[in-house]
């Protein structure tokens, strides 16, 4: 099975800034549930 | 040659029953292809009582595909749910589980139900709670959480109206969510009678008594309408012609109203919900949970859920080799398409069923019924209907939460919270 996500987030002004929307996994990386995939 | 039949003895030899199996699979294989062939050419040219049915999704694709396109996958996946659903032995349970948590690599010491013999099914234990405090919601509230355990196979942003390629895998938001329409404003219905206990009215004399749904909504910098509004002078009332189809308030908060999808009203871009100064931008990402996975889902923020789309698609397998191998599969397999927004504007959550794990349970929304034949000649019968009116079939069934809270305008979610999960067949 699978779960797809599509939402809308604040995009980050530039690359490395904190501000904005920033992933926090990797391709193919197996993750638990409550777990991070990224941050705003 | 009369000679030779009349005098030579019958002898029967065993033949190995593989090649017996083999040869049946053959025969029935030829059959469905045949009577598939048949049923398609009648179809196309339609049978002068009803009109042309609409033709039946192809995948295309490397022969596998192919193959797989034509196997009865819905009915396979149910026949499979059945199976599974057959009570196992009462000794033959711990083995049994301990084997396919070996094969698949469960964690039995994560499993909230320590005595196995408990799960009378594969099915049972499929469906499996955890023990509580085993899935720890990452500390950081601006954190957008994994809904389930499972694998990251794909994430990024998407531009315009199409996702990102990412090694072939190529879809439109249009084709995975259905057409942008609006989402329905607050109704000026009254209040559910439940919504009403749950939220008794502001007390006389000014003070003032915050419902659940405001503290949610304030809490969590979600849009939200005041209570008195819905009664005064500047209520704001939706409209659409298909709202105005809501004729009864549902009696439960979870309850949802039918609304009829094939009307396709104010269609807009998905990117058109973006706000105008390009501050924020539309992501996806793709969990994809194995089958020893833990498979309940769970709320990755706090959302409010405003309306959900059903697709009653076929059920290829979502392996990640098909995913691969499959351009599009999402937009083809039956999925529950869950639209709402949270504090920074749209949220969508699309759990998408597959030939090995058919159902899809939300726990809010008792009336959805996936993987299904009810909901399979449902489709039909709609995507007939709109072809009689000559208008085109949006290809899904809508339902509205808005009376989940006359507030909130949908149902509350909060991070973490299970939302239902995935059953077997």
């Amino acid at each position: 099975s699978t779960i797809v996500l599509v939402f809308e987030a604040p995009v980050a002004e530039n690359p490395g800034s904190k501000r904005g929307f920033v992933w926090a996994v990797e391709k193919g990386q197996k993750v638990k549930m409550g777990q991070a995939l990224g941050y705003v | 040659l009369r000679n030779a039949l009349k005098d030579t003895k019958v002898r029967w030899y065993p033949i190995p029953v593989g090649l017996g199996i083999g040869f049946l699979g053959l025969v029935q294989f030829y059959k469905t292809q045949a009577r598939e062939k048949e049923r398609l050419e009648r179809e196309a040219e339609g049978d002068g009582v009803r009109p042309k049915k609409r033709a039946r999704i192809r995948p295309d694709g490397p022969w596998q595909v192919q193959i797989m396109s034509t196997l009865p996958l819905k009915a396979m996946s149910r026949l499979w749910g059945k199976f599974n659903e057959l009570t196992i032995p009462y000794y033959l349970r711990v083995p049994g589980f301990k084997l396919y948590a070996f094969i698949f690599g469960v964690n039995l010491d994560e499993v909230s139900e320590p005595d196995l013999h408990v799960y009378p099914n594969l099915s049972a234990f499929f469906y499996r709670t955890l023990k509580p405090g085993v899935r720890p919601l990452d500390p950081n509230p601006n954190a957008l959480l994994s809904p389930a355990d499972g694998r990251v196979l794909q994430f990024g942003k998407i531009e315009g109206n199409d996702i990102e390629q990412v090694k072939g895998m190529t879809y439109t938001i249009d084709a995975l969510l259905g057409k942008h329409t609006p989402p329905p404003s607050l109704s000026d219905k009254q209040p559910s009678a439940a919504h009403q206990s749950a939220n008794p009215p502001p007390k006389q004399g000014g003070e003032e008594h915050i419902s659940k749904d405001e503290e949610f909504a304030r809490v969590n910098g979600i849009s939200y309408t005041l209570p008195n509004l819905l009664s005064g002078p500047d209520k704001k009332t939706h409209d659409t012609k298909t709202l105005e189809d809501q004729s009864a308030t549902p009696s439960s908060p979870g309850a949802v109203s039918e609304v009829r999808a094939d009307l396709a009203l104010g269609e807009k871009p998905w990117y058109a919900l973006l706000s105008p100064d390009n501050r924020t931008a539309l992501y996806y990402a793709v969990v994809y949970l194995a089958p020893g996975d833990y498979h309940r889902f769970h709320s990755p923020a706090n959302w409010v859920v405003e309306r959900r789309r059903h697709f009653a698609g076929e059920l290829y397998s979502v392996s990640p080799y098909l995913q691969r191998t499959l351009p599009g599969l999402f937009t083809l397999n039956e999925r529950v398409v869950l639209l709402g927004r949270w504090r920074w504007g749209f949220f969508s959550f699309v759990p998408v069923g597959a030939t090995n794990v058919g159902s899809i349970a939300v726990n809010f929304d008792k009336e959805l019924r996936t993987n299904s034949l009810l909901t399979d000649t449902a489709a039909d019968r709609a995507a007939e209907e709109a072809a009689a009116r000559g208008e085109p079939y949006a290809g899904f069934s809508e339902a509205s939460y808005a009376a989940a809270s006359a507030v909130l305008g949908g149902y509350a979610l909060r991070r973490g919270e299970e939302m239902g999960g995935f059953k077997l067949g």
